[in-house]
């Protein structure tokens, strides 16, 4: 059962995929899975569903975007399990699920993550090969439709930060894009990174501050002091291009145009020594400071409806 | 698969806009299959490149040159992946 599933380690896309089964198989009555596209290498698009009734507004959680950041999807996995265990025990959350659903895409990048385990263990965008050129992938973090092509991404395929031949030309960003839109009613969304210890709201792409961005910035302190709180991990936080620098075709850009007021991004632990490598050991502490700020967020969420 | 045996991690402190240029000029050098994961951005942040071994001793020369402060956050990088490698495989007993 996922009882036994082992967190404290990192695991293959194949032992990932087994798990979300196990944890579906055993909790029917609150977890679905739900299939929201296909990976270039034809891989499913696995989310998953929390849900204790219809038509509610929703709160999204993605990991493991950018493969080679496996404490990434690593944590994805711990709080799935977690959400399954507290609901029922846990007030806060319990209410959470009670009026909200949450989706969580593990394995967003699922193309990229297979080829860390099976060829480059840092690779970071997707495998979709790029016409006229010989090098493979797109940064899937730069290819939204929110400044698309400007400064902050690459347009040449052989970098790191390659923005592909147009917003949403990779199936995985597409899948998401398709899916925020059809459901209508997303009211937060997290985007899962590592490393440096950050939480970061938008803009990426403009300087211009969001409307949003004082009640954005005290969540984001809110949050990151409720993280710090159990391990004293510390974060910075503020917005995209404030905080670290100037990028185009990001994620969280593209879902605050949406309208999700509470759009974020987590830069996950390092503890300042080993970069996208984390000791396995350090998976669960991770997960469980990171969580604290998922709780602040997504109660934050619940108790300010728009 | 591809190996990393000898690469290093850096974290490079730049002191200054002008460090921070000269570390950019680096990022270009794609002979020197330099792979940032931390950019060069303002001084207040690190730097973190992983550099392959072959290009270790030009690099090092670099950053002496212009007094760019730095220190090795990982020896080698292989290393690192086959402790991660060895975690993995034993407990890859998962029922599935």
């Amino acid at each position: 059962s996922t009882d036994d599933f082992v967190y404290t380690n990192y695991h293959d896309l194949n032992s990932i995929y087994s798990f979300m089964d196990m944890l579906v198989a055993e909790n029917s009555n609150l977890v679905s899975k739900i299939v929201i596209g296909q990976s270039y290498e034809n891989r499913p698009l696995n989310v998953l569903k929390f849900s204790t009734g219809a038509n509610r507004p929703g709160i999204w959680i993605d990991t493991g975007i950018h493969s080679r950041e496996w404490v990434t999807q690593a944590s994805g996995i711990w709080f799935s399990k977690k959400i399954v265990t507290d609901y029922g025990r846990d007030p806060v959350l319990t209410d959470i699920l009670n009026n909200y659903d949450i989706f969580l895409e593990i394995v967003t990048n699922p193309d990229g993550f297979a080829y860390t385990h099976s060829r480059d263990r840092m690779w970071r965008k997707t495998r979709k090969p790029n016409s006229g050129s010989s090098c493979v992938g797109v940064d899937p973090n730069r290819n939204w439709d929110a400044g698309f092509g400007g400064a902050g991404s690459s347009s040449s395929p052989c970098t790191e930060t390659y923005r592909g031949p147009s917003a949403h030309s990779e199936p995985e960003v597409k899948a998401i894009v398709d899916f925020v839109k059809s459901h209508g009613k997303i009211k937060a969304f997290v985007s899962i990174h590592s490393y440096s210890q950050m939480l970061l709201y938008p803009y990426g792409y403009t300087s211009t501050p969001a409307k949003d961005q004082a009640e954005l910035h005290e969540l984001a302190r809110k949050a990151i002091t409720s993280l710090q709180s159990l391990y004293n991990t510390r974060y910075t936080y503020g917005s995209i291009i404030s905080t670290i620098y100037q990028a185009s075709g990001g994620t969280i850009d593209w879902t605050y145009n949406q309208g999700i007021k509470y759009s974020y991004t987590f830069e996950l632990r390092d503890t300042g020594r080993y970069g996208f490598i984390l000791p396995a050991n350090q998976i669960v502490p991770t997960a469980e400071e990171t969580w604290l700020a998922l709780m602040a967020i997504m109660e934050h969420t619940k108790n300010n409806p728009y | 698969k591809k190996t990393f045996e000898g690469d290093q991690v850096l974290r490079i402190t730049p002191k200054d806009e002008a460090q921070i240029s000269l570390l950019r000029e680096l990022s270009e050098q794609e002979h020197l299959g330099l792979d940032f994961w931390r950019e060069p951005v303002h001084e207040s942040l690190p730097v973190d490149v992983h550099v392959p071994f072959h290009s270790l001793q030009g690099v090092r020369a670099f950053l002496g040159y212009h007094q760019i402060q730095y220190n090795v956050m990982i020896m080698d990088v292989q290393d690192l992946l086959d402790d991660e490698e060895r975690e993995m495989v034993k407990y890859r007993s998962f029922p599935r």
